[in-house]
Parts: C-alpha cells; sequence; structure tokens
C-alpha cells in the first residue's frame, strides 16, 4: 500500500482502496515490484553481514570504553564473574540481540502514539522554560559595532552576512 | 568523546574480557 501510494505521489492515508485494487494498482505501477522486492530482500542478509563487518571493531571498542567508563573495578568484576557462568553467558550474548526481539520492538510501536501526543506537551514546556530568554539576534538587532566585528571574525562582507541572516531567521520561524 | 582517565584506562583489560563474552572476537 505504501509502495503504491508513493507511486501515485499521495499519503498512504489518502488512498481508501481495497487490498484487491491495491494488488491491481501495483500490478499496473510496478509490473516488476515483487520479484524486485525478492532480490532486494535476497542481498539483505548479506548487506547486514558486510555492514556488521565494517561496524564490529569500532563497536567493540567503543563498548569496552563505555563499560571501562560506567562500571567500576568491583562491578566490572562481578559481571565478568556472572559471564562466566551458563546463564551469564546466555545473557551476555542474548541481551544484546534481543533489543530485536518482535515484543520488544512491539512495544515501542505500541506506545508510539501515546509518545506523539506527548511532543505537544514537549514544545509547550521548551517554549515556557525559554520564554523569558530574549530572542536569537537577527541582522537588524546588530549594532554597527557588532555587524563589523562579525565581518572581521568570519571574512563574509556585510550584504553576504545580512542574506544569510535573513535566511536563518526564515527557516527559525519555519 | 571525552578521553578516558587514568582510573578508566585501568580498567579496560576488565571491561574488554566482560564485551568478548558478549560479543566472541571473529563474530
Amino acid at each position: 500500500g505504501s509502495d503504491v501510494a508513493r507511486q501515485l505521489g499521495v499519503g498512504r492515508g489518502d488512498l481508501d482502496v481495497s487490498d484487491a485494487d491495491l494488488a491491481v494498482l501495483a500490478t499496473i505501477l510496478d509490473p516488476a515490484g515483487e520479484e524486485r522486492r525478492k532480490r532486494e530482500a535476497a542481498l539483505l542478509p548479506q548487506i547486514m553481514q558486510t555492514m556488521m563487518e565494517v561496524l564490529e571493531p569500532t563497536m567493540r571498542k567503543a563498548m569496552i570504553q563505555a563499560y571501562a567508563v560506567h562500571f567500576d573495578e568491583a562491578e566490572l568484576v562481578d559481571i565478568d564473574a556472572f559471564f562466566s557462568t551458563p546463564s551469564g553467558l546466555a545473557f551476555a550474548r542474548k541481551s544484546f540481540t534481543m533489543s530485536s526481539d518482535p515484543r520488544i520492538l512491539g512495544a515501542s510501536l505500541e506506545a508510539m502514539p501515546q509518545m506523539m501526543a506527548s511532543f505537544g506537551e514537549i514544545e509547550r514546556k521548551m517554549k515556557a522554560a525559554t520564554a523569558d530568554l530574549p530572542a536569537p539576534r537577527s541582522y537588524g538587532d546588530l549594532s554597527m559595532a557588532e555587524r563589523k566585528r562579525i565581518e572581521t571574525i568570519t571574512g563574509f562582507d556585510q550584504q553576504q552576512i545580512a542574506e544569510a541572516m535573513a535566511e536563518a531567521a526564515f527557516r527559525r520561524v519555519l | 568523546a571525552e578521553p578516558l582517565t587514568a582510573e578508566q584506562e585501568a580498567r579496560l583489560p576488565l571491561a574488554t574480557s566482560v564485551i568478548e563474552k558478549m560479543i566472541p572476537p571473529g563474530t
């Protein structure tokens, strides 16, 4: 459904058609779609493997450092002792991959609507917490001395600074 | 990230031992 919507250039929610009609649309819009997805899916394990191979040494080093930072010696000794037991070893191996368990992934998806609902509240709190601060300044707010200072430090001329700051202010409003 | 302190550096071998149990070398 989302593939068909994308090809038609509409949102998934704007496409109110039956599954049968979706299949018809998919066949018209991308006759090779199923075969393409099959071939892409077949490549995925290989791609993941390559990515993991690239990522692994860096990840390993980062994790070693993170553990050395977050746990003191006594804790590391305890963790190492636990990981040296059969149960501990099972935990060590699985705790890493368990985060992709459908139950765990599903739980965060389930909580998504509730999280989305709290975004508005977060934005309101952010605004309230910073309401008494002066707004970021635009080019028009700067004194001549300040404009000159920016020119000297950055090497941009006044026109460049004015234009760039106007664009930045515009982006902030969006 | 900030460089490790000497104390943290000293814990690297222990941390390595822990991580090697989570991600065995050569996987």
